[in-house]
């Protein structure tokens, strides 16, 4: 059956920013697809508190209602998670805190048919205001679901499901969030196992047999969301990224290749 | 560099393959 877990990230946000887009993630660890999730975010705290730092879904997962004490989402169908994948969920936090605060709040998924592990359905949360005027860089890499081919124009375009030896994007958004510009940005990417990159990019160190890479953009730099005020200028607080892999041929499908992971750390403040 | 709040540098990811 479905075993969904619940978890949080980003949830620390330093005095001074005043919006911050959190991420729910709410990961599949069973065998089975839910048919049905909805996911319930709860505020523990005086509603005085609860306003000083609001937190609301956003983006087109789910179907939401609710207010700044608690709210919860129906997780549209074509994104309710099958085995291994993760459904996930932009969370906008707006910030009015003069100083730094705590606010506990709780996070808990309801799935049919039944969970077959509910004791890591529901899970508590500390949301933080912190004095650190610094960068905050943060990540976001969706599961991988379709093969693509190069299009005309040099861009990526999907064609359809991702067959054994197929060739997908693993795509990724890194935002700075911060009070503080970084210059630089390090990237660690782990593939699943039977996954590969498809071509070593430039910025790219390759290791573990093509399933592993550090990429190094020495020359990017973001700056704070609150000063990313012209599109049309070279200075940016997110970029999106991708990389070309492969999938082995002797992979026997239908099957859900877990464990990749995308990691980053901006080089210089 | 400095950061906040590293709790959202990482991301894990899964590569759904479909049958053939």
């Amino acid at each position: 059956g479905p075993d969904l877990t619940v978890d949080l990230v980003g949830g620390t946000i330093p005095l001074g920013v005043t919006s911050k887009t959190l991420t729910l993630r709410i990961t599949n660890e069973g065998d089975a697809k839910p048919t049905d999730a909805r996911v319930y975010v709860q505020v523990l705290a005086p509603v005085d508190d609860a306003q000083k730092v609001t937190l609301w879904p956003t983006g087109a997962l789910g179907d939401c209602d609710g207010d700044v004490v608690g709210w919860y989402c129906e997780v549209r169908p074509e994104h309710l998670p099958g085995p291994g994948e993760t459904a996930e969920l932009p969370v906008s936090a707006g910030i009015q805190a003069r100083q730094p605060m705590n606010l506990e709040i709780k996070a808990s998924v309801e799935v049919k048919p039944n969970d077959v592990d509910p004791a890591d359905n529901t899970r508590s949360f500390t949301v933080r205001v912190v004095d650190r005027p610094a960068a905050d860089l943060s990540v976001v890499a969706p599961d991988v679901t379709k093969a693509v081919r190069v299009g005309t124009g040099g861009g990526l375009e999907p064609t359809g499901p991702l067959p054994p030896g197929g060739t997908g994007a693993v795509r990724y958004t890194i935002a700075n969030q911060g009070l503080a510009p970084v210059d630089g940005v390090r990237v660690e990417l782990h593939l699943p196992a039977g996954v590969t990159f498809t071509a070593p990019p430039g910025e790219c160190v390759l290791g573990d047999a093509g399933r592993s890479a550090v990429c190094t953009y020495d020359r990017l730099a973001l700056i704070p969301v609150k000063q990313d005020t012209d599109p049309d200028d070279a200075l940016h607080s997110a970029v999106a990224l991708q990389h070309l892999v492969t999938v082995s041929a002797d992979t026997r499908a239908p099957v859900t290749l877990r464990g990749g992971t995308v990691r980053v750390e901006g080089l210089r403040a | 560099a400095a950061d906040v709040d590293t709790s959202d540098n990482q991301d894990g990811f899964a590569v759904v393959v479909a049958a053939k």
